[in-house]
């Protein structure tokens, strides 16, 4: 009598669930943009055994934004999720594990993202700021407000933009706009870049230094801007993965 | 016979009614919500 065929894998089960460990670890280790992402839930597990000891699967799972940056130290299992109200964005991701000898790896994988619709924000919380787009002119003239605030104002290195992260704007009661960005330092301190800007250049990979600073500035009823930024200190750089891969403008210069 | 008592059955869980111990296994997919759903 031939033997029965497993059963099919369970999405809670734990095998699955240590599938999507695997996977979002390799999706946030592979990511150099925005924001790590949390596991939501598992919609889909296949397996696929080619043999003995050696499995595909194939995984679909939702995740949602986290507050930590894609850059940031921060393990993942000490990342806050974005509640609903701060405007959560959910990313769908498949991708394609071995599971060889027991041991898992990812093949591959395919993600979007995409923010939650303003109308469920509104319907649940009518006051809470949206997400603006990150080329918004009132979030780049925010952004560089705040990073000239931040450079004028240290004594420490020289920060330049790498990303905007994520931007709201609020028009009521006071018309607010606020932003997360990343930022690296450069090779000036300050008071050099005040000198000659141009010559300021990013530190390369093995040296590197990111950051991020959140800011928020007040148009009205009265003008107002604060920024703080946090240096993560020198980080080792994934081998394959250009921490600088992305481009390093300022704002208002494409930054998209 | 055996086999009508289990057909049976089958046709009693399909209307929704199961033996007396019967615990109906959740879907397999998809997997619980950790969060909340978007």
């Amino acid at each position: 009598v031939p033997a029965a065929p497993p059963a099919p894998l369970g999405c809670d089960d734990p095998e699955s669930e240590a599938a999507a460990e695997v996977a979002v670890s390799y999706i946030n280790g592979h990511s150099r943009h925005g924001y790590k992402f949390a596991l939501n839930r598992i919609e889909n597990i296949r397996v696929l055994p080619q043999g003995p000891n050696n499995d595909i699967i194939f995984l679909e799972v939702d995740l949602l934004e986290t507050t930590c940056p894609i850059l940031s130290p921060t393990l993942l299992a000490n990342c806050t999720v974005r509640s609903f109200t701060d405007h959560a964005v959910e990313g769908d991701c498949d991708v394609k594990l071995q599971k060889l000898n027991g041991q898992l790896s990812v093949l591959a994988s395919k993600c979007h993202s995409h923010a939650d619709s303003s109308e469920d924000i509104i319907q649940i919380c009518p006051d809470c700021p949206l997400l603006a787009r990150l080329n918004d002119t009132e979030v780049l003239a925010a952004v560089t407000a705040a990073l000239n605030d931040h450079n004028s104002k240290t004594t420490d290195a020289y920060l330049k933009l790498l990303e905007i992260g994520r931007a709201r704007i609020q028009y009521n009661p006071a018309h607010v706009v606020s932003a997360e960005f990343a930022v690296a330092a450069t090779n000036c301190s300050a008071a050099e870049a005040k000198a000659n800007v141009e010559s300021c250049q990013l530190l390369p990979d093995d040296q590197s230094n990111f950051g991020f600073c959140t800011a928020t500035k007040v148009i009205r009823p009265t003008e107002d801007l604060s920024v703080d930024c946090q240096l993560y200190g020198h980080q080792v750089p994934t081998p394959g993965v250009p921490f600088l891969s992305r481009v390093s403008q300022p704002p208002g210069q494409d930054a998209t | 016979s055996v086999a009508k008592r289990a057909v049976a059955e089958v046709a009693q869980r399909d209307k929704g009614i199961h033996p007396v111990g019967f615990v109906p296994l959740p879907p397999p997919c998809p997997g619980k919500i950790r969060h909340f759903k978007i």
